[in-house]
C-alpha cells in the first residue's frame, strides 16, 4: 500500500 | 471524502460550536482549560501553514480558516472578554511535558525534513495529547457542567470516527498514514476513560461527577 501524509484530512 | 471523515469533521465543528455556546450562554469559561484551548490554537497554525501554497478544495479550506479563527477567538474570550472567570490555579498541567516530547518525535518522525513538515509532524503529535490538561483539570475539580461534557464528547467523537476513516481509506484508496494513524490511535484512547463516565452517567441525565 502506499504509505505517507494524508494532507486532504483536517 | 468518505461518510466517516465528514462526520468526523462535522462532529469536530460542533464540538466547537458547543464551546462557544458554553461561553457564551454561562458567561463563563470555567471548567474550560486556557492550556488546552492554547495547544489546539498552536496545532491549527502549525498544521495549516499550507494554507497559503497548497490548495485542496473549498471544503478544506473553509474548515482550516475556521479552526485557526474559532481557536484564537476562544483564546480571546478566554484571556480578555472573561478572564476574571478564568481560575489559573487548577489548570496547572505543565505544557513543557508535551510540547518538548513532541518536537522530538517531529524530528524523528516526518514525511520529509523541511520546516513546513516538521511543524506538521509536530502538530500532529502535538493534537493527540493537547486534550491532557483539560482532563486533567477534570480529574482535579472531580465534576463538569453538562454542556462541558458535550463539548469533550463531541471533541472525542470527531477523533474516534477518523479511524474508520482510516481503514476505508486502506481499503479503497490503498493508502496509509502511519503519523497521523498511530497518532489518532493514542488521541482517542486518552477518550476512553471519559467516555465511559459520559455515557453512563451524563446520558442517564445525571451531573458528571467522578467518584472520589
Amino acid at each position: 500500500s502506499m504509505w505517507g501524509p494524508a494532507k486532504d484530512e483536517l | 471524502m468518505n461518510i466517516f471523515r465528514l462526520l468526523g469533521d462535522l462532529s469536530h465543528l460542533a464540538s466547537i460550536l458547543i464551546l462557544l455556546q458554553k461561553i457564551q450562554s454561562t458567561r463563563s469559561c470555567r471548567g474550560i482549560s486556557f492550556k488546552t484551548q492554547a495547544l489546539y490554537a498552536t496545532v491549527f497554525i502549525t498544521r495549516y501553514l499550507d494554507l497559503f501554497y497548497d490548495w485542496v478544495s473549498l471544503y478544506n479550506f473553509v474548515m482550516k480558516i475556521f479552526f485557526i479563527a474559532s481557536s484564537c477567538y476562544v483564546l480571546y474570550l478566554m484571556k480578555y472578554k472573561y478572564r476574571p472567570t478564568h481560575d489559573p490555579s487548577i489548570d496547572t498541567f505543565r505544557v513543557e511535558y508535551l510540547l518538548g516530547p513532541c518536537a522530538v518525535l517531529a524530528l524523528l518522525f516526518h514525511y520529509r525534513f523541511t520546516l513546513p513538515e516538521l511543524l506538521w509532524s509536530f502538530s500532529i503529535f502535538l493534537e493527540s495529547v493537547a486534550i491532557l490538561p483539560q482532563l486533567f483539570m477534570l480529574q482535579r475539580t472531580g465534576e463538569a457542567e453538562t454542556i462541558t461534557t458535550h463539548y469533550l464528547a463531541a471533541l472525542g467523537a470527531y477523533r474516534a470516527l477518523y479511524i474508520p476513516n482510516w481503514i476505508y481509506r486502506w481499503f479503497t484508496e490503498d493508502m496509509v498514514d502511519p503519523i497521523a494513524v498511530t497518532a489518532g490511535i493514542v488521541q482517542t484512547a486518552l477518550y476512553l476513560d471519559f467516555f465511559y463516565v459520559y455515557f453512563t452517567k451524563v446520558l442517564q441525565g445525571q451531573k458528571f461527577e467522578l467518584p472520589a
